[in-house]
């Protein structure tokens, strides 16, 4: 990574869009703003909070061709935006020439944009890592998107790691009087190590992953539970309750959160809209007080469990819900009924999550892998990181 | 909308060099005929093939001139050099 030079001396930064792009609706990218500067709140302590008026430290235009300040955009095509460094303003400018699209692989995706201009607006120079999001060339499209460590090693060596609760950004009326409150800490207690049974388990569309249990969760690491965990899920996803039965990520980048008969919408950690909605509404064809959900990697569809039978989900088709289904479980074989969670992990595996146990499952052979120690194994070793807990599960007579 | 023309000739690509830190502001300006010294030209392609991650000719090939032509971000990769982006 490069730095500038400059930096912020203050955290908790402010911006506006000024000038908005003519081919999206304004909330929408409101969300991908607030999802793009979220992607540096994640690994620091910077917050983000959009205002509609007055001064601020970031101001967003979407402007074409010479825009007064001396840098004119050359339409379709090269250069697609740019912005300046803390010393110089931090303000970003997109080229509206441009087609920005949003969860989509046509035209340019404004997120992706967005959150690397922000790096400048933050002090980061361009990488010549290619993977970094600070490589100065634009990829395409990618749906699941994950901040490279060049780019975490960056931006923490200009703000520091996380240290707060995590305070979500934008989550506070849109004035630079925020209360001075800090959420109550959850205390870290190891109940997960002594009853590892858990509501559901997702990634977010950042690529971390998250369990649920009660009113509070769990950020994971490759091997075991973030430090400072649990919290609240109350404070971690304003608005939604504990007690969640299902969860899953869709390529829109969407997280979907299913209890009892209602859902909710989130785009990050902000509510997307009016929620709770009814399942029925929403998921035609899926039945409420759902066991587990998940899109599955070998097709990218949405998996649906309940009891001994499962649903296949697929927005794009009418009717989503083929009438063959709902079809029995056992079709996975060695997946047992009455599921807790399934997951399509950042490793590419799909994962079953019952009462204490979970199973790997081989998407190319559709079975439960065959590994050492066998599957089904303990949750709270593998996934929780818990000290003298088994590694496996032979020999237990349940 | 216009469409930004490709990276296509020894004129674009001195421009493009400029415009990214790699070759001084006055090469920017098609107007004047700054000349370079081939030295100069030559560490500037090779600079930004290095940053590219390409293979380093110091040739203007058409595998430098292709990623020239890449949509990308209007900051300059090298940072410092000139007058940086300054708002007047």
């Amino acid at each position: 990574y490069a730095l500038q030079g400059s930096r912020w001396r203050v955290k908790n930064l402010t911006y506006k869009i000024s000038k908005y792009p003519k081919r999206l609706k304004r909330n929408d990218v409101d969300a991908e703003i607030a999802r793009a500067f979220a992607v540096w709140s994640e690994d620091t302590d910077l917050t983000f909070t959009r205002k509609t008026s007055g001064p601020v430290h970031i101001e967003i235009k979407f402007v074409e061709s010479e825009h007064g300040d001396g840098d004119a955009f050359d339409g379709q095509g090269g250069t697609l935006a740019h912005a300046f460094f803390p010393v110089f303003g931090g303000d970003a400018h997109f080229d509206d020439a441009e087609l920005w699209t949003i969860g989509s692989p046509r035209g340019t995706n404004l997120f992706q944009v967005a959150a690397h201009e922000f790096g400048h607006s933050l002090g980061l120079s361009h990488s010549d890592q290619s993977s970094a999001l600070m490589a100065p060339f634009y990829r395409g499209f990618e749906p699941v998107f994950k901040l490279d460590e060049d780019d975490k090693a960056a931006i923490q060596s200009l703000y520091g790691r996380k240290t707060s609760q995590l305070t979500p950004t934008n989550a506070f009326p849109p004035t630079t009087h925020r209360p001075s409150y800090t959420p109550p800490k959850v205390p870290l207690d190891d109940s997960i190590c002594k009853d590892s049974k858990i509501d559901t388990l997702f990634n977010s569309p950042t690529g971390e992953t998250y369990a649920f249990k009660g009113d509070k969760y769990y950020k994971l690491t490759t091997d075991s539970v973030e430090d400072g965990y649990p919290k609240l899920i109350s404070k971690g996803w304003p608005g939604l309750p504990g007690n969640i039965d299902a969860a899953f990520t869709y390529k829109n980048g969407k997280t979907y959160f299913f209890k009892g008969t209602q859902y909710w919408r989130y785009q990050g950690t902000q509510m997307d809209g009016a929620y709770p909605k009814e399942i029925s509404e929403g998921f035609t064809g899926i039945p409420d007080h759902l066991d587990a959900a998940m899109v599955w990697g070998g097709n990218g569809k949405i998996y649906f469990f309940k009891g001994s039978k499962f649903w296949r989900f697929d927005p794009s088709k009418r009717p989503p819900v083929k009438a063959t289904y709902p079809k029995p479980i056992s079709n996975w074989e060695g997946v047992p009924n009455n599921l807790d969670a399934a997951l399509r992990y950042t490793n590419g595996y799909t994962y079953f999550f019952k009462g204490d146990k979970y199973y790997r499952f081989h998407d190319a052979r559709f079975a439960v892998d065959t590994a050492t120690p066998a599957f089904p194994r303990p949750t709270a070793h593998w996934w929780f990181g818990c000290k003298n807990t088994p590694s496996s599960t032979v020999g237990d007579h349940q | 909308a216009a469409q930004s023309a490709p990276v296509s000739s020894t004129t674009k690509a001195e421009i493009y060099l400029s415009q990214f830190g790699y070759l001084p502001a006055s090469a920017r300006n098609p107007e004047n005929s700054g000349l370079q010294d081939k030295r100069t030209w030559v560490n500037a392609i090779q600079e930004f093939q290095s940053f590219a991650g390409l293979n380093i000719t110091g040739e203007l090939d058409e595998e430098t001139m292709k990623l020239m032509s890449l949509p990308r971000c209007g900051v300059r990769d090298r940072v410092g050099t000139g007058d940086g982006r300054s708002k007047r």
